[in-house]
C-alpha cells in the first residue's frame, strides 16, 4: 500500500528537489 | 471573500513560497498545519498540510559554531533520507543522488521530522494558536527553550531562534527562523492577504 499520504509525498518530493537545487548552487555542505 | 475550508496542495505551496521568498525577514521554513477530524475518535487535530523549506547557507555556519550533529546522528539522518527518497521514487527505481547523500542540517532535519507530527486538543504552539485564535510569536532561543511546548523547545535545540504560529481559518501557519525576528506587522499583513485570514494579529 501507499506508505505516505499524498500531502507528505508531495512535500517530500519538493523538499528533495529544492535540496538538490541548493546543493547544486552552493556546493557540498562538508 | 470567505476563507476556503481547505487550500489545495498546489495553492498552498504557492502561498507558502510567496510568503517565505518575498519576506524581508530570513525565514528558514513555513509550514501549514491543517485542521482535520480523526475519523475513528471524532477528535480534531492539526496535521501536516504542506511546507516550504528555504534554509540558508548561514544555517551551516551556525551549525559549525554550535558543534552540529555527531557523525552517528548524521549517518542516522542520511539513512532516513535514503529511505524516504526510496519511498517517493518508487522503491529505489531512480539512483540516489547528492540530495540524499549530503549532510543533513539541523533545520532540514527539524523540518522533515515535522511531517510526522500532529497536535491534538490545543497542544503545542500550533495547537494553542488554533485553539485560542490568537497568533503566537516567540523570539529568542531562551524564550523558545522556556516555552511550555515540546515543539518550541525542539526548535531551539535545532538552532531556530524564532517561531511564529498564526491561525488562518482551516489551520495554522507556522514560520521558523534561525535569526532573531521580532514581531512584524508587515509579515502579518502578508499572511492576512495570502492566507485570507481575518483574525486580529495581536492577542
Amino acid at each position: 500500500g501507499d506508505l505516505l499520504p499524498m500531502a507528505r509525498r508531495k512535500s517530500l518530493q519538493r523538499f528533495f528537489e529544492k535540496r538538490k537545487q541548493r546543493l547544486t548552487a552552493v556546493g557540498p555542505y562538508t | 471573500t470567505p476563507a476556503p475550508a481547505y487550500f489545495s496542495q498546489e495553492t498552498l505551496q504557492q502561498r507558502l513560497q510567496a510568503l517565505i521568498e518575498g519576506a524581508r525577514e530570513s525565514w528558514t521554513y513555513g509550514i501549514f498545519w491543517q485542521s482535520s477530524v480523526d475519523a475513528a475518535t471524532g477528535a480534531s487535530f492539526l496535521g501536516w498540510g504542506d511546507g516550504y523549506y528555504k534554509g540558508y547557507e548561514e544555517d551551516k555556519r551556525k551549525q559549525r559554531v554550535a558543534g552540529a550533529a555527531s557523525a552517528a546522528e548524521q549517518e542516522h539522518r542520511k539513512c532516513v533520507l535514503r529511505e524516504l527518497h526510496s519511498l517517493i521514487s518508487g522503491g529505489g527505481s531512480s539512483a540516489p543522488d547528492e540530495a540524499v547523500d549530503e549532510e543533513v542540517t539541523d533545520t532540514e532535519w527539524f523540518f522533515l521530522v515535522s511531517m510526522t507530527q500532529s497536535f491534538v486538543n490545543g497542544g503545542g504552539l500550533p495547537g494553542q494558536a488554533f485553539y485560542t485564535g490568537a497568533p503566537a510569536w516567540v523570539t529568542g532561543a531562551d524564550r523558545l527553550a522556556a516555552a511550555p511546548c515540546d515543539r518550541a523547545r525542539q526548535a531551539q535545540l535545532f538552532g531556530l531562534q524564532t517561531m511564529v504560529c498564526v491561525p488562518v481559518g482551516s489551520g495554522v501557519l507556522e514560520l521558523g527562523s534561525t535569526d532573531v525576528v521580532f514581531h512584524s506587522p508587515e509579515i502579518m499583513g502578508k499572511i492576512r492577504v495570502l492566507f485570507n485570514f481575518s483574525s486580529p494579529d495581536a492577542p
